[in-house]
Formats: C-alpha cells, sequence, structure tokens
C-alpha cells in the first residue's frame, strides 16, 4: 500500500521522466492502482503523460503551499488505474519561498500521507539536480530507482547522488533504499556503452537491474503524443523492456 | 575583450557541457584566447576537458565565497589559449550559503571581473536549472547561447527559459543578448528530430543558428579521454560542425 518510488539522478537527461512516465503505466498494467507524482518546475511528465497545460491545476505546488487538499490536486489520466499529480513552473517557486520552512525536507512526503490508502504505488519524478526539491523526492521515498546513461559522466555523477542519498539515510529517512540502477538508452552500436556498463556491474553488483532500456525512436515519439510506450507502440522493444522493468521491480520488492 | 557566452538551458542532457568544451576549444583553435568556468556542481566541463578531480582546488566555490582571488582559481588545460575555472559538488553549497547575501546575483559577474582583459572569450557551463547558479551565469553573460535536443520535452522549456532571460533582462542585465538556439544530438533518422527542427526555425527565425550539432558516438568518447573533439578525433563529423559553429558565433558577434 503507498509504496513510493522516485527516479532520481541530478544527471540530466538520462531518462528520469521517461522511467517514471512508463514503469508507472507497466505497474498500471499489472493490476496495480499507481499515482504518477510530477515533482520537477519543467512539468514533462505531466505533458508526457497527455495532461493539457491549462488543464494541471490544481497542481502540486497548491498543495505544498497549502492552498489545497492532496486529492484535489490527483487527476486522471486516460490509462486505467494511472493518475497523475501534475506541475509547471511553479513548482520552482516552492523551492524558493518553502526553504526556510522548519520542516522544508518533508513537504512532499506530508503531502502524499493521506494519498498512501489509495494506491499501491506511487511514482515520483525528480528534477535533474540535488536541490530541496530532490531531497523531498529522497525523504518522502521508500524506494529509490536511478536511471543512468551508460555514458561517460553517468558514472561521475553517481557518486556525489549515492552519498547524497546516505546523507538523506542518516538524517531524514533511514528506511529508504536504493532499488536499483537502471540502464537506459543504451546503444548497441557503440563500445562506450558497454564498457560503461560493465562498469556500472563491476561497482553496483548489487543495484544494477537486470532490465536494459535500449536507446528507440519510438520511445522519444512517445511523449508529443500524451502517451507512455505500451499504449503508442505496444510492440516495439522500449515497450517489452518497460514491461520487464516493471516485473523485475515487483519482484526485488517481494510482491509478485 | 572578455565577452562573456553563457551555455543555458534547464533542460538536462541537452548538451550544454559538450557545447561549452567544444566551442571553447575551437575559438581558441581560431587563435581566441578562451576561459572556460564550469558553473555546475557537477563538474563535467572539468573532467571532459581533462581536469583531474584532485587538481581541481581552488575552484570557483573558493572565489565565490572570497577564500581566493579569481586569478588563483584559473588553471591551463594541455590545449592552446584554453584555461579553465573548475568545479564540483562544493557548488552546490555556493548555491544554499550564498543566496542569503544582498546581491547573490552578481557573485559569478564579480568573480570574473578581473579577468576580462586576461581573455577574449569567456564561455560558461550553466547547471540543467532556473535556480541561483543559472541566474548567475545569465546575469554575467554577454550573450547567450541555447542547446537544444531536437525531441519533444525541448520546445516546452523554450518558454519557461526565454521568459527567464526576459526577467533577467529587465532587471539585472538589461544588456544580454540571445546569441542563438543550438540544435544538437541531430539525428537524421528520426522524423522527431526534422519536426522539432522546423518548429524552432518557424518560432524563433531569427535566433536559431544555421549550424546543427549531429549525433556522433565519437563526440559522446571524447569527454572520457578529457579532450575537445577536435583533439580526440579531429576528422569527425562533429569536430566540423564545432568549427562551423565558432565561425558562426564570430559572425553574429561582427567579429571575423
Ligand atoms: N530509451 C530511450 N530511447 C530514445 N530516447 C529516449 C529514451 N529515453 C529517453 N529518451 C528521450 O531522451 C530525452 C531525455 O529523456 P528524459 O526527458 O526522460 O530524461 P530526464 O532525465 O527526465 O531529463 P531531465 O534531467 O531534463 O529531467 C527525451 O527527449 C526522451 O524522450
Ligand atoms: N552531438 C552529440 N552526439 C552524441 N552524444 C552527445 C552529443 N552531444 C552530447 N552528447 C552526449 O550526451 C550526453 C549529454 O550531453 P551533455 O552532458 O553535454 O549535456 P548537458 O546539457 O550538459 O547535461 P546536464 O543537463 O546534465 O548538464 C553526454 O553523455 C554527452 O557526451
Ligand atoms: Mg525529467
Ligand atoms: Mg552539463
Amino acid at each position: 500500500m503507498g509504496t513510493t518510488i522516485s527516479i532520481v539522478n541530478q544527471k540530466g537527461g538520462v531518462g528520469k521522466t521517461t522511467t517514471a512516465i512508463n514503469l508507472s503505466a507497466c505497474l498500471a498494467e499489472l493490476g496495480k492502482r499507481v499515482l504518477l507524482v510530477d515533482a520537477d518546475p519543467q512539468g514533462n511528465a505531466t505533458s508526457g503523460i497527455g495532461i493539457p497545460r491549462q488543464a494541471a491545476r490544481p497542481q502540486l505546488y497548491d498543495v505544498l503551499a497549502g492552498f489545497v487538499e492532496p486529492r484535489a490536486a490527483v487527476k486522471h489520466t486516460r490509462f486505467t488505474r494511472l493518475d497523475v499529480i501534475p506541475s509547471d513552473i511553479d513548482l520552482a517557486g516552492a523551492e524558493i519561498e518553502l526553504s526556510q520552512l522548519e520542516e522544508r525536507e518533508f513537504m512532499i512526503q506530508r503531502a502524499l500521507q493521506p494519498l498512501i490508502i489509495d494506491y499501491d504505488f506511487i511514482v515520483l519524478d525528480a528534477p535533474p539536480s540535488l536541490g530541496l526539491l530532490t531531497v523531498n523526492c529522497l525523504t518522502a521515498a521508500h524506494y529509490i530507482l536511478i536511471p543512468i546513461q551508460c555514458e561517460y559522466y553517468a558514472l561521475e555523477g553517481l557518486g556525489n547522488l549515492l552519498s547524497t542519498i546516505r546523507k538523506v539515510r542518516m538524517s531524514l529517512n533511514p528506511s529508504v533504499l536504493v532499488l536499483g540502477i537502471l540502464r537506459t538508452m543504451y546503444d548497441t552500436r557503440t563500445n562506450l556503452a558497454s564498457q560503461v556498463s560493465e562498469e556500472v556491474e563491476k561497482h553496483f553488483p548489487h543495484w544494477v537491474l537486470r532490465t536494459i532500456i535500449p536507446r528507440t525512436v519510438r520511445l522519444s515519439e512517445a511523449p508529443s503524443h500524451g502517451m507512455p510506450i505500451i499504449y503508442y507502440d505496444s510492440r516495439n522493444v522500449a515497450a517489452a523492456a518497460y514491461r520487464q522493468l516493471a516485473q523485475e521491480v515487483l519482484e526485488r520488492l517481494g510482491e509478485v
């Protein structure tokens, strides 16, 4: 009930939003009730799941600022058992306005508290930074999923991210666990991808997930239609990969 | 003298660091004296240009915090006429610690002031956010270069970025100009790339640059060797593209 998974990596463009949307959709397809929370002021998860900008109010910012109850910001998507709390650039205001609050790291956790009974899973899409919104995502999570691109800068940032997670465990959320490291946009044509992939397997054998998401054009087209890949092109290799990821996540959580 | 170009886009993974490193190297190859400033706590420009982590002190953070004079943080690279001010995760501290200062948006501009006479160009690599460090990059700049990937989310974020630039022009840096919008990682195999590219040409005909950077594997391999593409593989199509970009930048600035 209400198992919360945050998709986090401060490195930009590694597939956080793509993973948040598609993992959510695949868990819903397996019969789970899922809430996707867009915690990035860019609002990519909101538009990628088909919520038009003008229909995105009230949003996460309105909940954190105390303007509405959490349930008021929940929207149904066109996809069965998949709801979303949207965001847009106003959320960037929260990072500045709410940073003086006493318990500023617990804003998102508090906001989600009343919703836990309504969902089997809550999936958070974090922004590309280690600032207050990301710390909120780490504090609200039971598990953390770390997408990485198999490219040079991927390994560089991983050290900083893991030490931030350790700090959050020590002071804000002692029970949070790393669910796994997910290799995304894997391009079989390049040596670099397999070199980085082997490094990750060597350094983090317990965390690296079996599932690897290949780079496919259809996946990058899907958000422009506001759809997860399993609805946009169900027979695409990326649809199979994200379905496999959902299975592997359930296995790791002992919930199959 | 000291023409400052900031490479900015809050969308992650669009080629900011890759453009900052390679534009700097190509301007240096054309005989310009160039200072590359890593304003991203991820420190990707620092490692991508070959400065090892342990040699990266003092860094930009030490200058902003007042521990050292700006010149003390300047390092020579292996590449002629190309210097760098490095960064690492400590810079993230500056965003929080210095946010209470009266003139917090001018920290980087002040830090660069004494260095302007030593260089023809200063190129700033910004982090993927619209927070204080990025606002500092917009305030310190004479010109702003906006890399975008030709993918769906690219256009979404552009509106927010341009309105942030307008706000900075009104209150912090009235003379800053958009130098151009650079299309990066252009993959000729996909319709999406040409669709997004046409949208950009239609909406921003005066800002979109002629030069387009193609997606090439060699370019993504270059940072793991700590080298710009013109040194790693000078005959690669991306080396030609970044050389063309340097020419186009000089043309736009009337400096050919
Ligand atoms: N496996 C894939 N194959 C092809 N394209 C992909 C894949 N995964 C993601 N993309 C595309 O790559 C770009 C970056 O992905 P995405 O926006 O999900 O990353 P992100 O980590 O959420 O970025 P940010 O750091 O800005 O939040 C998007 O345009 C997306 O459509
Ligand atoms: N034209 C290109 N062809 C192939 N790979 C590229 C190209 N440009 C950049 N890359 C690779 O794509 C990834 C993202 O690029 P880069 O790190 O420069 O983006 P960024 O905007 O600086 O990211 P961040 O938002 O995290 O700062 C890197 O691994 C880089 O090596
Ligand atoms: Mg995202
Ligand atoms: Mg970068």
